[in-house]
């Protein structure tokens, strides 16, 4: 599982 | 986008327009720690610093806008429209408390050792905590207006809605973000208190909530 980049979230 | 962290957005937007809307028709902040709205500014300040750098979408970017202008418009109600309303005496959670531990958290533990990254985390870790001091100025002041219960239900609601999003993001993409998970639950952890009570008295109708 990744951890996001860019974060996309608010 | 799925319907977890949508409904967890609006949530959270409802949280900050109920206080806003309250402080204004009320021309007053009684009963709100301005500690919280300060951290919460200092929240959305460190995790949309990328507002200009990176575009993920329109409701993105606006949504970030939004959430930034609403709580810099409750500072300034709180500490420069009524500020002679602002319960100081009230309000003494030591901040100190959570940002030392919070700024040295966001070094150890990181994506990257960048400053937007350290200051994204930052903002993650300061966000699980930043409630403490309203939570704290309720159990001093023993009471809380039915509308910050409402307020305060909406915003813990929202983070755990993004758990939800979170379980949901990792079963259909396989996402994971470990930084942001841990942090959502030990937040959504200290609402449980408060969600009990809120439940318990002011969902039966109560004028305000009176602590045990």
């Amino acid at each position: 599982p990744s951890q996001n980049s860019p974060h996309d979230e608010l | 986008m799925n319907v977890f962290r949508l409904a967890g957005d609006v949530s959270h937007l409802v949280a900050i327009i109920i206080l806003l809307v309250k402080i204004w028709r009320s021309k007053s902040c009684a009963g709100i720690s301005g500690k919280s709205q300060v951290l919460f500014a200092l929240v959305f300040t460190t995790r949309y610093l990328d507002l200009f750098t990176v575009f993920i979408s329109a409701y993105n970017t606006i949504m970030k806008v939004v959430f930034l202008a609403m709580s810099y418009a409750t500072v300034y109600l709180i500490y420069m429209r009524f500020r002679n309303m602002y319960d100081s005496e009230n309000d003494t959670f030591r901040v100190e408390f959570l940002l030392v531990p919070v700024i040295g958290l966001s070094f150890l533990e990181n994506y990257a050792f960048t400053p937007l990254e350290i200051l994204w985390t930052f903002s993650i870790f300061l966000e699980a905590v930043a409630i403490m001091p309203q939570l704290f100025m309720i159990t001093k002041t023993g009471e809380a207006e039915s509308i910050t219960t409402h307020y305060l239900f909406f915003l813990g609601l929202y983070r755990a809605l993004y758990i939800a999003n979170w379980v949901w993001r990792y079963h259909t993409e396989e996402f994971f973000d470990q930084i942001a998970v841990v942090s959502g639950v030990v937040q959504t952890i200290f609402y449980c208190d408060f969600f009990y009570l809120y439940v318990t008295r002011v969902l039966r109708g109560k004028a305000k909530m009176i602590l045990p």
